[in-house]
């Protein structure tokens, strides 16, 4: 009867002219109605079988939710914070029965692990790092990596997780004497971190020395720039930025995300692809996440946008449904759904 | 782009910037 319910949502695009398709395939509806905060994907040993789950989070609680057929999501296990309410989820790609959360108010003032113990036959939530935490994300190989205190004392930390949660190694990183906003791996440079700071500036670190290797301005035309994702080529470094500080009411021309090239020798850049709105809409991203050659980015009309980085076009628009506004949006860790979440707590999964 | 743009460009940015880098 769900299933029945559900219809394909197709969406007319852009600037091609050609028509893309984002189909709805499941919905989960948290029972609690709760205030959602995050959405995450997460593989799970589910029955023996590693398999892709769903994450939700409200500020009580994270919930795990393993895919049923057909299109149905059941929850599998559910931690409790009755303490400092959760922020966000902090994936670590490419972990099994893992996955780190924030918990804080206005700032995050703590990571914890949360797991299940076969052996307690129960939850677990370990405490990884605690403090005034600025910045975090997680990163492939088990790394966690935040910024953590005032300006004059900033630190720069990356934690090794152990499979059991804890904290297994940690280095500290050369901070850059500016706040940082974001943190992003360099796709295919394992060793390699970029951060963009509050001074609009590009910092890349050495994460095998803890190095800062260079400080590169990415431009005055939108302050506060957040990094996404960074790859490197033929000597040059690409980096997608979104600019979510950009004045409201020139919202219409401006691009929600953009791909910088930089030459980390020089220190010069140039941008390389805006990725707008089509003609005739406007709107100031809220948040986003860019994976693989996809980005997508909740508005502050409460519409998501799709863009494809290679083709440079957007490539879907969903509008608010009669539920209400999208307040989240995340791409799936494996395939290429896109998760659409709503104030209330439901998830749509396209 | 081209060099002109940015400047001579190195494939071995990273190892370099790291031999330069303060430890």
């Amino acid at each position: 009867e769900q299933a029945k319910r559900i219809e394909p949502v197709f969406n007319t695009c852009c600037e091609s002219g050609k028509r893309c398709s984002l189909q709805l395939t499941s919905k989960l509806k948290n029972p609690s109605s709760s205030c959602s905060v995050d959405v995450s994907t997460v593989w799970w040993e589910v029955a023996g079988c590693k398999t892709l789950c769903i994450l939700t989070a409200s500020e009580a609680t994270v919930s795990l939710w393993k895919p049923q057929d057909p299109r149905e999501w059941e929850k599998v296990y559910t931690w409790q914070f009755t303490e400092i309410p959760v922020i966000q989820i902090v994936p670590l790609p490419d972990v099994c029965n893992l996955v780190c959360v924030a918990l804080g108010n206005l700032e995050i003032r703590e990571i914890k692990a949360l797991l299940y113990s076969a052996e307690e036959k129960c939850l677990q939530q370990l405490r990884v790092k605690a403090g005034t935490i600025k910045a975090v994300a997680g990163l492939r190989h088990r790394r966690l990596v935040s910024s953590c205190g005032p300006l004059h004392c900033q630190q720069v930390e990356l934690v090794i997780v152990s499979e059991a949660g804890r904290r297994k190694e940690n280095l500290s990183l050369m901070p850059p004497e500016e706040t940082i906003l974001a943190f992003a791996e360099v796709q295919g440079m394992q060793q390699a971190l970029v951060g963009t700071t509050v001074m609009n500036n590009l910092v890349v670190w050495n994460l095998k020395t803890g190095q800062l290797l260079k400080k590169m301005s990415i431009g005055n035309s939108y302050p506060a720039s957040i990094c996404h994702k960074a790859y490197s080529d033929m000597g040059l470094l690409f980096v997608v930025l979104s600019h979510p500080h950009a004045q409201e009411n020139e919202s219409s021309g401006n691009p929600v995300f953009q791909m910088i090239a930089i030459n980390p020798r020089t220190a010069l850049s140039i941008g390389v692809m805006p990725y707008c709105l089509p003609h005739g809409q406007a709107g100031r991203i809220l948040e986003g996440e860019v994976k693989g050659n996809c980005a997508a980015a909740v508005l502050n009309s409460g519409t998501i946008a799709v863009w494809d980085l290679f083709l440079g076009h957007c490539t879907a628009l969903l509008p608010p449904n009669a539920d209400g506004h999208w307040s989240l949006v995340r791409w799936s860790d494996m395939d290429s759904s896109l998760l659409a979440g709503q104030e209330d707590g439901s998830v749509f999964v396209y | 782009c081209s060099d002109s743009d940015l400047g001579p460009i190195s494939l071995n940015w990273f190892e370099e910037l790291s031999l330069e880098a303060p430890p």
